[in-house]
């Protein structure tokens, strides 16, 4: 099984390699990427190995074959529908956001169950009801569902989720959700990021 | 030097034993925090024995005493006030979150290059110009930054408030940070964490 944190090596190396495509360079060997991430090359290649051979011996690996194979196993060769669910501050920042759909995650719709925002347009979408959710990500066919209601209607929320068959929640609220095997939960956690910042500056003024 | 996975770890502990302490539970095990954690009672022996001995064998640890530790280790035992480069969807989104004061962190003032911005006021705060950032950190003695900047601003922003002597810095841009040695910088990633669900469901699909 693949570890979250190989997960997040390949989402590094996909953009470095977009990057160094746009410098014009075809070949990378795994020194080369693990210097730009400040990693092993026995890492980098641990990291591929998982996932058959890439690279080619003393040649290293091409750029643009490279990016491809991050891209078919992180899922970015192909387009994912994605839905908010809660009009409030978070999930109306979230909208329009450029840097989700250049990655091919498109956020076609938004959810809320405050009568005085359903309807409402906000950038480019209008606030639908939740009660109305599972027609629509039928219709839509909603692959992924964000959730930024407050953290005691985040459970709720998340069951209404599963109901629908949508396999994938990236959860803001700092609420831990119980969802079936078989479905995935991303948390973000914000606050706990200051702590680990916080954690940081107490620990140097100790030492 | 602990790990930033312990650090999160002792993020968590801290929140169960919140509530455990609410509901009048005195005492919990080591075996008892990993059940609830989901982890095993080694993990949660480890964690603890970077930072000293704090429960007695047999019966186990006072929830009172463990999350007053915790919360010594983690700075949680202060305040913390903290500035936002950026008053835009990001920037804006995150003013007024009661979570974060919850935990000791405050935001005290936000900053902007915008003329149009500078000098409104987005909900408790007024927009102040990033061109008096250095005298502002100094009056309200900001401990951490929190950059809400587009991608192609963050490095330049980040230099400003290393300049000013902050040593946290939490980056919700795109884009990696060079700070000196001594700098702590936790990096907000969105995208990343759709790929990595996008990662689950291709992966499930492939099996
Ligand atoms: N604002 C922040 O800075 C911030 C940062 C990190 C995490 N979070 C977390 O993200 C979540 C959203 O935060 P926010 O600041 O956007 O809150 P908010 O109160 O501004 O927005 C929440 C929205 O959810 C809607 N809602 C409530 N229950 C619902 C339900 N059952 N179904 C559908 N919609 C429902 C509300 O009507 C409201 O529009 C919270 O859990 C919060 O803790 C917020
Ligand atoms: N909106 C989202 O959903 C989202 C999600 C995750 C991460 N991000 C990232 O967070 C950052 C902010 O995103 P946003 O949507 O709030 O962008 P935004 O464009 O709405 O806001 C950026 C703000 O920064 C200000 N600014 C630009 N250069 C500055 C400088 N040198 N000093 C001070 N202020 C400056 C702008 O005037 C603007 O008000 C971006 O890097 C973005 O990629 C955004």
């Amino acid at each position: 099984k693949v570890s979250l944190s190989t997960v997040r090596r390949l989402s590094k190396y996909y953009r470095t390699l977009a990057d160094l495509i746009k410098d014009g360079v075809e070949y990378v060997s795994s020194d080369e990427l693990a210097r730009i991430e400040g990693l092993t090359s026995a890492q980098v290649r641990k990291d591929f190995s998982f996932f058959g051979n890439f690279g080619k011996r003393g040649l290293g690996y091409t750029t643009l074959d490279l990016k491809q194979n991050i891209a078919e196993i992180l899922g970015l060769d192909r387009q994912w529908n994605v839905a908010i669910i809660g009009a409030g501050n978070i999930g109306t920042a979230l909208i329009d956001y450029k840097e989700f759909a250049a990655h091919g995650f498109h956020l076609k719709m938004i959810f809320d169950n405050d009568p005085s925002k359903i309807g409402k347009k906000i950038k480019s979408l209008y606030v639908k009801d939740i009660e109305t959710m599972s027609e629509e990500f039928e219709k839509e066919k909603i692959d992924i569902a964000i959730l930024a209601v407050p953290a005691e209607a985040a459970q709720q929320a998340a069951d209404r989720i599963v109901k629908t068959g949508v396999k994938a929640i990236l959860n803001f609220a700092p609420r831990s959700l119980n969802v079936p095997e078989g479905t995935a939960v991303r948390q973000e956690n914000t606050a706990m990021e200051l702590e680990a910042l916080s954690y940081f500056i107490t620990s140097k003024q100790k030492q």
